[in-house]
């Protein structure tokens, strides 16, 4: 494994623990859309269905289990818990989810790396992960204040991103047989979608002033 | 074939 790979996996880890952290310590979703929160759940549902027949190594198993479970309690607490519940502003975060889970589903069916279930699973999961944060930065416009934890979880998200296209590139040119166009392609896409976030969370950060995404 | 590689990603 190379230090871009196990920079993306930590960042990845932190964006969940600063988003667990405010769930569970104050209490609150504000700002976090539950949409792009079940999409990633049945994004790691559908991606880690080998995680009991493939052995990888330990590290990887322990990260499955940690991305599964943190996902479905994400969801749990907005969807079930009292406090957690009514924070959530359900108002604003309007955007169709259920409509890009079946188009996923098709060009998964379609663009595979091997047509067996597993593999169209797997597929479909790369596809959705790649669209899943379009709720979340759709809410995160309409959001008039952006507090500080919701802002830095979608900036971790979006290092991941980055930091796993670099890991892509270094196994480009040490392991030149491992080619997984499906994923990198899909990788890119997402990581454009964070652009324009990046930059106005960048600019924020620079002038020191509470972001704020232009309507 | 990329088809034969191991998913070792997450």
């Amino acid at each position: 494994m190379n230090l871009f790979r196990l920079a993306g996996d930590m960042t990845h880890l932190v964006s969940v623990v600063v988003l667990l952290l405010k769930i569970h310590t104050i209490k609150s979703c504000a700002g976090v859309s539950l949409k792009t929160q079940e999409l990633y759940a049945l994004v790691f549902a559908a991606r880690y269905l080998d995680l009991f027949v493939h052995f990888v190594s330990l590290y990887n198993t322990v990260m499955k289990l940690v991305f599964l479970a943190s996902s479905f309690s994400i969801v749990w607490y907005m969807r079930k818990h009292k406090i957690v519940r009514r924070t959530y502003d359900r108002e604003h975060d309007t955007f169709r989810h259920h409509f890009i889970v079946l188009p996923c589903l098709v060009l998964a069916l379609l663009i595979n790396e091997r047509f067996t279930f597993r593999e169209v699973m797997w597929a479909f999961s790369i596809y959705l992960e790649a669209v899943a944060i379009l709720p979340q930065l759709v809410l995160l416009q309409r959001t008039r204040n952006i507090d500080n934890l919701t802002g830095q979880y979608v900036f971790f998200l979006g290092a991941y991103r980055v930091l796993y296209i670099l890991n892509w590139i270094y196994r480009y040119f040490t392991e030149p047989h491992f080619v997984h166009w499906i994923s990198w392609i899909a990788g890119i896409v997402q990581t454009v979608l964070y652009a324009d976030f990046f930059y106005y969370y960048i600019i924020s950060w620079k002038n020191n002033v509470k972001l704020e995404l232009p309507a | 074939s990329s088809g034969s590689n191991p998913k070792d990603e997450l």
